[in-house]
Protein backbone atom coordinates (compact mmCIF):
# COMPACT_ATOMS: atom_id res chain seq x y z
CA UNK A 1 0.00 0.00 0.00
CA UNK A 2 0.93 3.47 -1.12
CA UNK A 3 1.39 5.87 2.06
CA UNK A 4 -0.20 9.17 2.48
CA UNK A 5 1.16 12.39 0.88
CA UNK A 6 2.77 13.80 4.15
CA UNK A 7 1.42 17.71 4.67
CA UNK A 8 4.51 19.71 3.99
CA UNK A 9 2.40 22.49 2.32
CA UNK A 10 0.82 25.30 3.89
CA UNK B 1 5.37 34.45 -0.20
CA UNK B 2 2.70 35.80 -2.87
CA UNK B 3 0.67 34.54 -0.51
CA UNK B 4 2.21 36.85 2.30
CA UNK B 5 2.81 39.74 -0.33
CA UNK B 6 -1.53 39.55 -0.87
CA UNK B 7 -1.81 40.13 2.70
CA UNK B 8 0.74 42.69 3.21
CA UNK B 9 -0.82 44.73 0.75
CA UNK B 10 -4.23 44.29 1.77
CA UNK B 11 -2.85 45.46 5.41
CA UNK B 12 -1.12 48.00 4.47
CA UNK B 13 -4.35 49.39 2.16
CA UNK B 14 -6.87 48.41 5.07
CA UNK B 15 -4.32 50.55 7.63
CA UNK B 16 -2.74 52.93 5.58
CA UNK B 17 -6.28 54.06 3.72
CA UNK B 18 -8.44 53.08 7.00
CA UNK B 19 -10.68 51.47 4.03
CA UNK B 20 -11.61 48.41 3.18
CA UNK B 21 -14.02 49.46 -0.23
CA UNK B 22 -13.70 46.80 -2.76
CA UNK B 23 -12.79 43.99 -0.26
CA UNK B 24 -15.03 40.96 0.64
CA UNK B 25 -15.37 40.29 3.93
CA UNK B 26 -17.44 37.34 3.14
CA UNK B 27 -14.18 35.90 1.28
CA UNK B 28 -11.92 36.76 4.42
CA UNK B 29 -14.39 34.56 6.47
CA UNK B 30 -14.04 32.06 4.18
CA UNK B 31 -10.24 32.22 4.56
CA UNK B 32 -10.04 31.96 7.56
CA UNK B 33 -12.40 28.67 7.92
CA UNK B 34 -9.54 27.59 5.25
CA UNK B 35 -6.88 28.13 7.34
CA UNK B 36 -8.69 26.93 10.78
CA UNK B 37 -9.90 23.57 9.02
CA UNK B 38 -5.92 23.13 7.78
CA UNK B 39 -3.63 23.84 10.39
CA UNK B 40 -5.24 22.16 12.84
CA UNK B 41 -2.07 19.83 12.70
CA UNK B 42 -0.25 22.87 14.06
CA UNK B 43 1.03 21.26 17.34
CA UNK B 44 0.74 17.80 16.21
CA UNK B 45 2.67 17.56 12.57
CA UNK B 46 6.06 19.92 12.49
CA UNK B 47 7.25 20.15 9.43
CA UNK B 48 9.57 23.24 9.78
CA UNK B 49 10.14 26.19 11.69
CA UNK B 50 9.12 27.84 8.13
CA UNK B 51 5.61 25.77 8.25
CA UNK B 52 4.83 26.52 11.52
CA UNK B 53 5.67 30.29 11.65
CA UNK B 54 3.77 31.21 8.16
CA UNK B 55 0.64 28.78 9.53
CA UNK B 56 0.48 31.36 12.36
CA UNK B 57 0.75 34.28 10.28
CA UNK B 58 -2.05 33.18 7.75
CA UNK B 59 -4.33 32.62 10.94
CA UNK B 60 -3.48 35.61 12.99
CA UNK B 61 -3.59 38.08 9.66
CA UNK B 62 -6.83 36.83 8.26
CA UNK B 63 -8.38 37.12 12.20
CA UNK B 64 -6.86 40.44 12.35
CA UNK B 65 -8.20 41.45 8.65
CA UNK B 66 -11.37 40.56 9.56
CA UNK B 67 -11.32 42.62 13.19
CA UNK B 68 -10.41 45.29 10.90
CA UNK B 69 -13.55 45.02 9.17
CA UNK B 70 -15.88 44.44 11.66
CA UNK B 71 -14.52 46.16 14.38
CA UNK B 72 -13.03 49.33 13.65
CA UNK B 73 -15.14 51.87 13.79
CA UNK B 74 -13.61 53.74 10.49
CA UNK B 75 -12.62 50.72 8.24
CA UNK B 76 -15.49 48.99 9.24
CA UNK B 77 -17.79 52.52 7.71
CA UNK B 78 -16.39 51.54 4.29
CA UNK B 79 -17.07 48.19 4.04
CA UNK B 80 -19.32 47.77 1.23
CA UNK B 81 -22.07 45.55 2.69
CA UNK B 82 -25.08 45.78 0.20
CA UNK B 83 -22.52 44.75 -2.94
CA UNK B 84 -21.01 42.02 -0.97
CA UNK B 85 -24.01 39.94 -0.89
CA UNK B 86 -22.27 36.07 -1.82
CA UNK B 87 -23.48 33.68 0.99
CA UNK B 88 -21.29 31.65 2.79
CA UNK B 89 -23.27 28.32 2.52
CA UNK B 90 -23.83 27.70 -1.15
CA UNK B 91 -19.32 27.36 -1.18
CA UNK B 92 -19.37 25.92 2.64
CA UNK B 93 -21.86 23.32 2.19
CA UNK B 94 -21.37 21.74 -1.34
CA UNK B 95 -17.25 21.69 -0.42
CA UNK B 96 -18.29 19.95 2.80
CA UNK B 97 -19.88 17.30 1.36
CA UNK B 98 -17.23 16.95 -1.65
CA UNK B 99 -14.98 16.47 1.47
CA UNK B 100 -17.14 13.46 2.84
CA UNK B 101 -17.25 11.78 -0.50
CA UNK B 102 -13.47 11.94 -1.91
CA UNK B 103 -11.06 12.23 0.86
CA UNK B 104 -7.83 10.07 0.95
CA UNK B 105 -8.48 8.96 4.34
CA UNK B 106 -12.00 9.00 6.38
CA UNK B 107 -10.74 10.83 9.37
CA UNK B 108 -11.71 13.95 11.28
CA UNK B 109 -8.65 15.57 10.85
CA UNK B 110 -8.26 14.60 7.19
CA UNK B 111 -11.94 15.50 5.88
CA UNK B 112 -11.14 19.04 7.31
CA UNK B 113 -8.29 19.35 5.90
CA UNK B 114 -9.64 18.14 2.17
CA UNK B 115 -12.77 20.82 3.05
CA UNK B 116 -9.87 23.42 3.41
CA UNK B 117 -8.64 22.34 -0.08
CA UNK B 118 -11.96 22.47 -1.93
CA UNK B 119 -12.66 25.62 0.08
CA UNK B 120 -9.55 27.96 -0.87
CA UNK B 121 -10.24 26.65 -4.49
CA UNK B 122 -13.49 29.00 -4.37
CA UNK B 123 -13.21 31.46 -1.52
CA UNK B 124 -12.38 34.17 -4.25
CA UNK B 125 -15.68 34.17 -5.69
CA UNK B 126 -17.27 36.15 -3.18
CA UNK B 127 -14.02 38.82 -3.74
CA UNK B 128 -14.65 38.29 -7.56
CA UNK B 129 -17.90 39.12 -7.63
CA UNK B 130 -17.89 42.42 -5.76
CA UNK B 131 -14.85 43.34 -7.69
CA UNK B 132 -17.14 43.50 -11.10
CA UNK B 133 -19.79 45.41 -9.18
CA UNK B 134 -16.72 47.65 -8.13
CA UNK B 135 -16.23 50.62 -9.83
CA UNK B 136 -13.23 52.01 -8.45
CA UNK B 137 -10.83 49.67 -7.79
CA UNK B 138 -8.12 50.98 -6.48
CA UNK B 139 -4.56 49.16 -6.78
CA UNK B 140 -3.69 48.07 -3.73
CA UNK B 141 -6.99 46.02 -3.98
CA UNK B 142 -5.96 44.61 -7.56
CA UNK B 143 -2.79 43.62 -6.68
CA UNK B 144 -4.16 42.03 -4.06
CA UNK B 145 -6.02 39.97 -5.68
CA UNK B 146 -3.14 38.79 -8.20
CA UNK B 147 -1.35 37.98 -5.67
CA UNK B 148 -3.66 35.94 -3.74
CA UNK B 149 -4.44 34.22 -7.54
CA UNK B 150 -0.69 34.27 -8.26
CA UNK B 151 0.51 32.19 -5.22
CA UNK B 152 -1.51 29.07 -6.47
CA UNK B 153 -0.32 29.15 -10.15
CA UNK B 154 3.20 29.31 -8.82
CA UNK B 155 2.01 26.04 -6.80
CA UNK B 156 1.08 24.63 -10.04
CA UNK B 157 5.39 25.15 -11.10
CA UNK B 158 6.27 23.91 -8.18
CA UNK B 159 4.47 20.62 -8.16
CA UNK B 160 5.71 20.36 -11.83
CA UNK B 161 9.01 20.97 -10.03
CA UNK B 162 8.98 18.37 -6.94
CA UNK B 163 7.36 15.42 -8.89
CA UNK B 164 10.26 15.40 -11.16
CA UNK B 165 13.27 16.66 -8.67
CA UNK B 166 12.06 14.98 -5.81
CA UNK B 167 12.35 11.24 -5.33
CA UNK B 168 9.96 10.39 -2.78
CA UNK B 169 7.72 12.36 -4.02
CA UNK B 170 3.75 11.05 -3.40
CA UNK B 171 1.13 12.22 -5.77
CA UNK B 172 -1.56 14.18 -4.10
CA UNK B 173 -4.39 14.67 -6.81
CA UNK B 174 -7.14 16.26 -4.32
CA UNK B 175 -4.77 19.17 -3.87
CA UNK B 176 -3.51 19.27 -7.88
CA UNK B 177 -7.17 19.00 -9.10
CA UNK B 178 -8.22 21.59 -6.62
CA UNK B 179 -5.26 23.73 -7.04
CA UNK B 180 -5.65 23.97 -11.24
CA UNK B 181 -9.51 24.58 -10.90
CA UNK B 182 -8.56 27.78 -8.30
CA UNK B 183 -6.15 28.76 -10.72
CA UNK B 184 -8.55 28.60 -13.72
CA UNK B 185 -10.87 31.11 -11.04
CA UNK B 186 -8.45 33.79 -11.70
CA UNK B 187 -7.83 33.53 -15.93
CA UNK B 188 -10.51 35.84 -16.28
CA UNK B 189 -9.06 38.19 -13.70
CA UNK B 190 -5.31 37.75 -14.85
CA UNK B 191 -6.75 38.60 -18.17
CA UNK B 192 -8.46 41.72 -17.02
CA UNK B 193 -5.01 42.76 -14.74
CA UNK B 194 -2.50 42.29 -17.28
CA UNK B 195 -4.58 43.94 -19.86
CA UNK B 196 -4.88 47.24 -17.61
CA UNK B 197 -1.23 47.00 -16.55
CA UNK B 198 0.19 47.36 -20.37
CA UNK B 199 -2.37 49.93 -21.39
CA UNK B 200 -1.22 51.86 -17.90
CA UNK B 201 -4.88 51.79 -17.23
CA UNK B 202 -7.00 51.38 -14.06
CA UNK B 203 -7.93 48.30 -13.41
CA UNK B 204 -11.76 47.36 -14.36
CA UNK B 205 -13.35 44.96 -14.90
CA UNK B 206 -16.57 44.51 -17.58
CA UNK B 207 -20.25 43.37 -16.20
Amino acid sequence: TKTAAPKDEL
Amino acid sequence: MTHLASICLLLLKIHTMKSCAGVSLKTQELYALVFVTRYLDLFSNFVSMYNTIMKIIFLSSTFGIIWYMRGHKLVRQSYDKEQDTFRHYFLVIPCMVLALVIHSKFTLLEVLWTFSIYLEAVAILPQLVLLQRTRNIDNLTGNYIFCLGAYRALYLLNWIYRYFMEKNYHAQWITWMAGMIQTAIYADFFYYYFKSWKKNERLKLPA
